[in-house]
């Protein structure tokens, strides 16, 4: 669980 | 090569070429394909298996690397089967042959049939036979048990897959495939239970991180506002103070599977979508 939102955070940060 | 064209009997004369080495030379090839020709083999093919059985022929002189294969009967009912001759000079093969041969030695049943009805003055009592072997003249090859050269006890040819061996094997696989999806479940459990605080704590963490983010980094006000008001970013502040946790389901009737999920620490209840087990297997 906490893995995906780890790949969203980094997902986010990538993007930004 | 003169001794063997002066050899009548085509078992020795085989016998004396294998024991000069593998057919790579022109004498024995030529020996060879007289004999083929003479039992009508179809010609020589340097296919894989010839190969193999001319690298793994020295062995069968220097060992016994053949065994010995259940009676079969062979179509050639004419041609007439020669024991090895009693000599001091004889190969290993012979002598191997020789006191391995069974004593008392059965034909198969149709052969029995045609020997009464034909046969019946010429067959002679088999104790006249001390070693086994039947008088030449009313011995045919077709009820003789053939020792089969091809079939070696060396790891590089295929043998036929015995299926007693097969289901043991089988057995074998399964006990260990069962231990060890036991040792999985054990394992997982044994996981799931001492770090479920610390994935709690991971996810308040890294939830409030991504709330932090996207407050620092929206490009204007009217972005800032829509993010915030989804439902991801809600279920991120509930994570982030702690009114969501993380739940372990134990399974139900209708949900046989375990999972983890989130739900509201103050009632109990699941957040978001009600969770549903799909069976993994292929329709």
């Amino acid at each position: 669980m906490s893995q995906r939102l780890q790949s969203i955070k980094d997902h986010l940060v990538e993007s930004a | 090569m003169n001794s063997n064209r002066c050899q009548t009997n085509e078992v020795n004369k085989f016998i004396s070429s294998t024991e000069k080495g593998p057919f790579t030379g022109r004498d024995n090839t030529l020996s060879f394909n007289k004999i083929g020709s003479r039992l009508n083999s179809p010609p020589i093919l340097k296919d894989k298996i010839e190969l193999k059985f001319l690298q793994h022929s020295e062995d069968l002189n220097q060992s016994r690397s053949y065994v010995n294969i259940r009676p079969r009967t062979l179509e050639d009912q004419s041609y007439k089967f020669e024991a090895p001759n009693l000599n001091d000079n004889e190969t290993s093969w012979a002598k191997d042959f020789r006191y391995n041969f069974p004593k008392n030695v059965e034909p198969p049943i149709e052969n029995q049939i045609a020997n009464l009805n034909i046969n019946n003055g010429l067959r002679t009592s088999q104790t006249d036979f001390p070693l086994g072997f039947y008088s030449q003249k009313n011995f045919n090859i077709a009820s003789f048990p053939v020792v089969d050269h091809q079939i070696f006890k060396t790891t590089g040819l295929e043998h036929p897959i015995n299926s007693h061996i097969d289901s043991l094997i089988n057995a074998e696989f399964s006990e260990l495939e069962a231990s060890s999806l036991e040792e999985d479940v054990h394992t997982e459990e044994e996981n799931s239970g001492t770090s479920l605080e610390d994935e709690e704590t991971a996810m308040k963490g890294l939830a409030s991180d991504i709330i932090e983010f996207c407050d620092n980094n929206s490009a204007n006000k009217d972005v800032k506002e829509r993010l915030n008001s989804s439902k991801f970013m809600g279920l991120m502040g509930s994570i982030s103070d702690g009114s969501i946790v993380l739940k372990k389901d134990n399974g139900t009737e209708r949900n046989l599977q375990k999972h983890v999920g989130f739900c509201f620490q103050n009632s109990g209840n699941w957040a978001g979508l009600e969770f549903h087990d799909v069976e993994d297997r292929i329709a």
